[in-house]
């Protein structure tokens, strides 16, 4: 995106657990138009991670912008993501909540 | 401000 976003930080979250463990809600035409995280699980990868926290906004996933995109749309990335075996992590770029 | 409420909330998918 060509406008600037403030406190928008990129988290590595590598893929050293079964499940990915986050849950979000949101996406376009919705109230929330951007993915927000609504929970970190205990053991999930993310979890392990330590720096994905409830309430960032997902703003991208593998460079992939997330705006524009249905909440299903936006599931989907995030679990293709974590299903391909081409990457042993996951590139989220996030924003704390204001 | 309108066409904010009127968007529905959104389900929550746990990944």
């Amino acid at each position: 995106s060509p406008i600037p976003v403030p406190c928008a930080v990129l988290v590595r979250v590598m893929k050293n657990a079964s499940t990915l463990g986050i849950a979000i809600e949101g996406g376009a035409n919705t109230q929330q138009p951007l993915p927000r995280i609504v929970t970190i699980q205990k053991g999930g990868s993310a979890h392990t991670c330590g720096r994905l926290k409830v309430g960032q906004v997902i703003l991208e996933v593998n460079g992939v912008s997330l705006r524009g995109r249905e909440h299903k749309e936006a599931a989907r990335i995030i679990a293709e993501a974590f299903k391909t075996k081409e990457k042993d992590h996951i590139d989220f770029l996030v924003v704390e909540p204001s | 401000r309108e066409k904010r409420l009127t968007l529905p909330p959104s389900e929550i998918t746990l990944l």
